[in-house]
């Protein structure tokens, strides 16, 4: 995982506002759909987020299109479907914790129109498609069997057994957002002179459908945004409306959505009855996008996560819809880097959660604050082994892959070694031999794979090292036979072929500008690191200090 | 009876109409891999900057265009940038 420099809220009561609603789903689903994704971080940390309804929140939710309000347009449908913006002060004005959503996007829960239906007798229940009705199956809402027109659905697979129904989304049974209170539209409406008798986009231009809640908008100013109805278009330039079967593309006819003339095959339909002419076109309904994963997502980068490179973890930045979500340890890891575990008893659903990760990725970073890579002041040791770095520290470890910024850890030293001791001072490859030299006090251990070589562990008086050194606490590999081990202010050249000591030199005589008494050092790739505290030093293979930084933040981007 | 016929590719209206490689240099500016702001020449490699999405999104790091490249390129995603550049 990755955080923004560690930018982070100073409070924990958070609040957030839900500025503006999409019109592909009922308010309430997407209250519920937000709701649930801030308790995704609210499990596992001591944050607590309050929605409320006036006022500058905290996180400020909405959703837009194209040009939204803030230098970063969306592109239509796909692409991108979000952003949001890291916790801070005077970011790009009140931006910071923002959250904003691409309304070009088709928001569902993921898996196809979520269709809350409203009255009826089924307590608000979602559609089921498809359904039974005196024998007919029907895949979307109907207004068949009523005489008023009003469209509606079964919420059971058999409406002729069950008799369970809803009404569906309509302009004639409430409005969203707005100033008319969830108020129907009133048909026809007088809007700048002339009437309208149907929900529309004009003297807009972000192409939302709107109708007005009186008769006369010019006069009575009131007005409301038109619920999508089921099956409606996407994106493209007639968000909003139906398909209009037959239409005539290219003069062809075509009485269902097509991938015709579209080289990505995505499925489309004119909205009129001739494309050729009107032009007037959006994409045929599909899966759509979790509104709810998404916002779990973004609301990560609102309290602070940049982007994971793990493919599994939330923070991920392509999306990957997964019907049965549970963070994964790494996006716990970075929130609780940041904002500490949640308090109290073990019994919560924090511990569901978390138990639920460690049991299923026993390998990968729990919500143990020990496990915490980022949490750990000053590593047993550092090593690179297999061209990854290997940090070590009471008798775990995790490998860091410098190139894909991925951690994987802790992992029991004994797993990858078995009979390895649990505190490691000091260890390297002999990438020729495909050894690995494990150092703990006087004693060394040599491995081939995971099994210890005869003989071992040894006392490190056999390399010729002195009696009053304590411990190794780096070694550097010096070309195809030759491996530099440091040791109290000393250095010793051991000979890997000849198995002996060939030079013995102070440290401060070799090594300039790096500190004599460093915690760890160690060889990656072509460079020589020597970890003291918080810090690092980089040479290159001239001996030449290239980067000074922080381990946490600049080696690992805790 | 004739064969089928395959309708030509239409530019749909308010759709971009971009070549791959205009899509994939976009990508790679707007999620930070490429500042050509800081570029002032324009004879620039795109081999590490690939390579760097590559990575970046744990796909094969061939430092090209290729097609598992250009695939995720076009794969749904969040708008914050993967690189604050």
């Amino acid at each position: 995982y990755k955080t923004f420099d560690d930018e982070k809220w100073s409070h924990t009561d958070l609040t957030y506002s839900i500025v503006s609603y999409t019109p592909d789903l009922d308010p309430l689903v997407v209250d519920d759909a937000f709701a649930r994704a801030f308790k995704v971080w609210s499990d596992v940390t001591p944050l607590t987020f309050t929605k409320i309804n006036n006022g500058e929140a905290d996180i400020m939710v909405q959703f837009g299109r194209e040009w939204h309000g803030d230098p970063y347009p969306f592109d239509g449908m796909d692409g991108l479907l979000a952003h949001a913006y890291p916790p801070g002060e005077n970011l790009y004005g009140k931006l910071h914790g923002d959250a904003h959503f691409d309304d070009d996007e088709f928001w569902t829960l993921g898996k196809g129109p979520a269709v809350k239906t409203r009255f009826g007798n089924a307590d608000g229940a979602f559609c089921h498609f498809p359904f039974t009705f005196n024998g007919k199956t029907y895949k979307t809402c109907t207004a068949d069997g009523r005489e008023d027109g009003r469209i509606w659905c079964s919420t059971t697979a058999d409406y002729d057994n069950d008799k369970t129904f809803g009404f569906c989304p309509h302009e004639l049974l409430y409005t969203i957002g707005g100033n008319s209170d969830s108020s129907p539209c009133v048909f026809p409406f007088v809007f700048d002179g002339k009437n309208y008798d149907q929900c529309t986009s004009e003297g807009r231009q972000d192409g939302y459908r709107w109708c007005a809640t009186t008769r006369n908008f010019d006069v009575d100013k009131k007005y409301g945004f038109c619920p999508s109805p089921v099956n409606a278009v996407v994106s493209g330039n007639a968000d909003g409306e139906l398909c209009s079967f037959p239409f005539t593309f290219l003069g062809e006819r075509y009485d269902a959505c097509t991938t015709a003339g579209r080289p990505d095959e995505r499925s489309w339909c004119a909205t009129t009855s001739n494309f050729d002419k009107d032009k007037k076109w959006g994409f045929c309904p599909n899966a759509g996008y979790s509104l709810f994963l998404v916002a779990a997502h973004e609301f990560g980068h609102s309290l602070g996560l940049d982007h994971s490179s793990l493919k599994d973890a939330l923070m991920y930045p392509q999306y990957r819809y997964s019907e049965n979500f549970k963070l994964s340890g790494d996006d716990i890891a970075g929130i609780q880097h940041l904002y500490g575990s949640k308090p109290g008893p073990t019994s919560s659903p924090t511990s569901t959660t978390t138990a639920a990760v460690s049991t299923t990725v026993p390998s990968t970073t729990t919500i143990d604050p020990v496990a915490d890579i980022c949490k750990v002041n000053i590593f047993d040791a550092v090593a690179s082994i297999k061209k990854t770095f290997h940090f070590f520290k009471n008798g775990y470890v995790w490998k860091f892959t410098s190139a894909k910024k991925s951690i994987m850890g802790p992992i029991p030293i004994a797993k990858l070694w078995p009979k390895a001791p649990s505190k490691i001072d000091a260890a390297f490859e002999d990438i020729n031999r495909q050894k690995v030299y494990i150092f703990s006090g006087r004693s060394y251990w040599v491995f081939s794979g995971k099994s210890l070589e005869p003989g071992y562990p040894k006392d490190i008086s056999k390399l010729g090292i002195d009696t009053s050194i304590e411990r190794v606490f780096g070694a550097v590999m010096k070309g195809q036979r030759k491996v530099l081990l440091f040791g109290g202010q000393k250095i010793w050249r051991f000979d890997l072929m000849a198995q002996k000591v060939d030079r013995i030199s102070r440290i401060s005589q070799i090594f300039r500008h790096v500190p004599i008494n460093a915690d760890s050092v160690f060889m990656h790739k072509t460079s020589i690191y020597f970890l003291q505290e918080k810090y690092f030093w980089k040479m290159n293979r001239n001996y030449q200090v290239i980067f000074v930084g922080y381990i946490k933040r600049t080696l690992l981007n805790c | 009876f004739s064969a089928p016929s395959t309708p030509p590719l239409e530019t749909f209206p308010g759709e971009p109409d971009m070549t791959d490689t205009e899509m994939a240099m976009s990508y790679l500016q707007r999620f930070g891999y490429l500042n050509l702001k800081k570029t002032s020449n324009a004879m620039i490699s795109l081999k590490s900057t690939i390579t760097r999405m590559q990575q970046t999104l744990g796909l094969p790091e061939t430092g090209e265009l290729d097609e598992t490249t250009i695939s995720a390129m076009k794969q749904p995603r969040c708008g914050v940038p993967d690189v604050l550049n």
